[in-house]
């Protein structure tokens, strides 16, 4: 995945059986972002694989205060390579 | 103060932890 400066990992073991799955994105290099990233904690969240989107959290976390609008796409492209790479290994497995 | 909650109006609750310091520093 492209390295936008923002992490996002799984902050659980993913069995590949349930639709949702704990996520772990925080800012790698604060540098690449437009707006200043409100603290560099490591942001936890649980996120539907089949119901929602990357852009769905990406703007919630704008909206709840963690990041400046302007780095919505960045925050979303973020989520987005690694929900890609959890759904490509779970169809390995399937 | 981290490990701070915060729930968005949607119902996701983000819960906000201290990132590892070794994470922090990745090449």
């Amino acid at each position: 995945a492209e390295d936008t400066g923002v992490r996002v990992e799984l902050a659980e073991e993913d069995h590949g059986r349930k639709s949702t799955i704990a996520l772990r994105l925080w800012v790698e290099d604060p540098k690449k972002l437009k707006g200043k990233p409100k603290d560099n904690g490591a942001i936890e969240f649980t996120f539907d694989l089949e119901k929602e989107t990357p852009e769905d959290v990406a703007q919630e976390m704008v909206e709840s205060g963690f990041f400046h609008e302007s780095d919505v796409k960045i925050v979303g492209k973020s989520i987005r390579d690694r929900v890609a790479l959890i759904q490509w290994r779970r169809s390995r497995i399937r | 103060s981290l490990n701070a909650q915060v729930v968005h109006s949607a119902g996701r609750r983000f819960i906000v932890s201290p990132v590892p310091e070794s994470r922090l520093r990745e090449p």
